[in-house]
This record gives C-alpha cells, structure tokens and sequence, in this order.
C-alpha cells in the first residue's frame, strides 16, 4: 500500500533527527534498528542532550522546537565531542 | 564558551594560512577579503599572527570542497551542514573545509562567507561550540552586517583564555547576550507588533508573545536583515499595520514584516527640525491617533491622519508625564503608557495623566 503521508512524515522525521543526533552529537549508527537498547532509549538520551545544550524543554521527544533548530543551517562540527 | 577536548592549541602564535581553491559564486577578491576579515577577528583580540602562504603546506588550509572530500565528513549539499574545521595539529589539523554547494556572498544573501570562516577559524584555534546563542562560536549561522560585526564577549574569553590577552593597552570587548532575567538588563527601544511586544537591545530583540511565558531572544538580522543593530526608538500603528523604527536621523517602516521598500528616510520628512538629530523612544495612541515622540527632557506630539507635527510642541517631558526622567523606551498596551528608563519601568495612566505603578524593567518576562 503506498506510504500513508503522515507515516512517510514520521519516517522522514526521524530520518532527520537520527541523521543530526549522529553527526552531532554521537549516536552511534543503529546496525540493528529493531533491537531495542539496553536502559533509556539512547536516541532519547541524545535528543536530551542536544535540547540541553540548545536550552530548549528536555522532553526527549522531536517536538517543535527542537525539529526548528535541526533544520537551521549550521556548521558541521559535532556540539559534544569531536 | 568551550574547549576542544584535550584542550589542543598551536604552539606559536605565528600561524599560516593558504587559499587552495576559490568558489565561481563569489569575487576572489571578496573571497580573500572576506577570509582576511575573519582571520582579523581572532587577532585582534590575541597576540595570533596569520601570514598568507600562496604555494606551500599552512597551518591553516582552507578550501571549497564538495560532498565527500576524503575527509570522512562528507558535505550534505545545499543547506544543512555549511562548512567544517579541524581542531589545531599537524597534517589536516587546523583547516578549514567550506561546502561548495553553497550559496557563499559577501552580504545578507545566502551565507555570508566572512562569518562562516569566522566561525570555523575558532575551531582551527581549539575552541568548540559554545552554547551562548548570541556567541559566534554557536553552532547555527546567523548574519550579521560584516561592517557591523564585533565579536561577542563569550568568544573573547575563549580565545583569550586558549592564547592570551591582545598587546592593546586596553582590552577590546565584546557585545553580551541579553538574559530576558537578567535584573540590570535595559532596552535601547520597544514596540508592539500585531499583538506581540518587540524589546531591542543591541542586535537582538527579546519577542514576547502574550500566550507565551518565557521571551524568544532572536538576532534582529534574522527577521530583518537590512535593519541595523542598536535600533532608537520603535511603535507601531496599528491602524496601518505599519511599525516605524529610527536609528539616528533615519526611520525604516515595516509593513507586516518586511521592509517597506524606499527606506530609510529622514526623520526630518516627519517634521522634526533639523536640530533633533535622533529620537530616543516613541509610541503610538490607536485612540487618538497622535504619536508622541520623546527627545531628551521634550516630546513632540505628530497627527497620524494630518502626517504632520501638532503647532505648540515640543514640551517638557515632565510637564505632561512626571518625573520619569530621560526616556529609553516607551509603548503602549491596554491603555496604559509603559515608559522605560534604565532598569526601571513606569506605567502612566494618560485618563488620570498620572503615573499608576513602578516597576523593573524585565516585569513582562515572568522571572
């Protein structure tokens, strides 16, 4: 069945937020995407560190706010780490 | 601000730096200027020296480079990630890799390159993101006029604490990042705008919108990028849906949210003489449709409907408002007359005439 828009927009949604968390701020690419982590989910614990760092609401969730700053144009030099 | 991990810095101050390639979207003229510029901005502040090499290895290597450029850091295209550098050291350490799909200008348009090398120039000399949004070491771009610029105090004391003091006599400084609580914060003006209430200062505004608790701090550039920072005096007439803005002798208007073509003007065309040379607060009354305008201890009073200034005008300040002393900024909402001087805010009743309240400046962001 084709992808229904909101499910490609989530898809496309996520693809976004994995691709910024991975570049910038060290998630480890997932070999196994359907392997559930061990403990909090590390792409939650991530986004939490980017909406720390950019002093936006820690929910762990790509809301709003928090998908506005990934799409801004930025320099490609991770937040956290090298 | 922040350090590299491992906290890597050159060894000298004597650095070099060498232009591999140029982009064909801008001048190589403009390029090199640009390039010249940013590196300025970390010298001026340091004791750092950049001597320009045309053919051997540099320190510092800068260059355009598309997509994946062999550096294990692949360009994205368009937009998205701009440019990248590495952290001081040999071989790859130091340069700088700009992302050629990118639209590069000298100006407001695209991406200014001066701020992007700027920016990556902090990264050649060891320093990380900062998380000061106001910081030219944060990771998003934003513009600003390059005539314009100074780099933030945040990015000083990083540099500074990596490499030292500059041999000034005095130390340059830097413009800080507003803090919506910060208690000695004061406004150079305010206005409303459809509804929401635009504080300036420097070369941001503090936006509050009234469903909203905590203010958005945004660079001015970023919604208007012809407007220059510090900007006088601001009001809004709602009415025309129309805020004037005034910096020195001129005013831009904004109509919605840009920019009304053939601005700026002088403030003489609304009928100051031409002693006034720049107005320090305004606002506008929707009821009756005068604006007053406050210059020093007199305002004048200007007819919205006739476009022209009232007769019996300029008086005295403290006349007609009290004693509320030099006028910083001033607006208007819900009838009442809010009047900005230093860190302390006075809400006027014009019905009664009177001053009904004192309060501190930053009352409207809910510390």
């Amino acid at each position: 069945f084709p992808v229904a828009p909101e499910a490609e927009d989530e898809g496309k949604t996520l693809r976004l937020v994995e691709s910024y968390l991975q570049n910038f701020y060290g998630l480890q690419k997932d070999d196994h995407p359907y392997v559930r982590k061990k403990g909090e989910d590390s792409l939650a614990a991530k986004l939490k560190e980017m909406q720390a760092f950019f002093g936006l609401q820690m929910t762990g969730k790509p809301d709003l706010d928090t998908l506005k700053m990934m799409r801004k144009p930025r320099c490609g030099v991770p937040d956290i780490g090298q | 601000y922040v350090f590299t991990a491992g906290n890597p810095k050159w060894k000298r101050n004597n650095l070099t730096y060498r232009i591999l390639n140029y982009t064909p979207k801008m001048r190589q003229a403009d390029v090199d200027e640009a390039i010249q510029k940013a590196l300025s901005v970390w010298s001026n502040v340091t004791q750092l020296t950049f001597q320009k090499l045309e053919d051997k290895e540099a320190d510092i290597m800068i260059s355009f480079a598309y997509r994946d450029h062999q550096d294990n850091s692949p360009f994205d295209g368009p937009n998205g990630q701009l440019a990248h550098a590495f952290q001081p050291g040999e071989g790859i350490g130091g340069d700088v890799h700009l992302d050629e799909e990118e639209a590069w200008t000298k100006d407001g348009r695209g991406y200014n390159l001066f701020i992007v090398v700027a920016h990556e120039l902090g990264h050649s000399l060891g320093l990380s993101h900062s998380n000061d949004p106001g910081a030219l070491m944060y990771p998003t771009y934003s513009y600003t006029d390059p005539k314009e610029f100074l780099l933030p105090q945040d990015d000083i004391d990083g540099i500074q604490a990596i490499y030292g003091q500059s041999n000034a006599a005095v130390q340059p400084t830097g413009p800080v990042t507003p803090q919506a609580c910060d208690p000695n914060l004061t406004f150079d003006a305010i206005t409303t705008l459809r509804g929401e209430t635009i504080f300036f200062k420097g070369r941001y505004m503090l936006r509050k919108h009234p469903e909203r608790t905590e203010a958005e701090l945004n660079f001015i550039s970023l919604f208007w990028p012809k407007l220059p920072s510090g900007i006088q005096a601001a009001y809004e007439n709602i009415e025309r849906d129309e805020v004037l803005l005034f910096k020195e002798d001129k005013y831009w208007v904004l109509r919605g949210y840009d920019i009304a073509p053939g601005y700026p003007k002088q403030i003489y065309h609304l009928g100051f003489p031409k002693t006034v040379k720049r107005v320090n607060a305004a606002y506008s009354d929707e009821a009756t449709g005068k604006t007053y305008f406050f210059i020093a201890d007199r305002y004048w009073r200007y007819d919205e409907n006739k476009k022209s200034m009232d007769s019996a005008y300029p008086r005295k300040i403290v006349s007609d408002f009290g004693k509320i002393g030099r006028v910083d900024a001033v607006f208007q909402k819900n009838g009442y007359i809010y009047f900005f001087h230093g860190t302390t805010q006075f809400q006027f009743d014009p019905r009664a005439k009177r001053i009904v309240r004192k309060m501190k400046s930053i009352s409207w962001f809910n510390c």
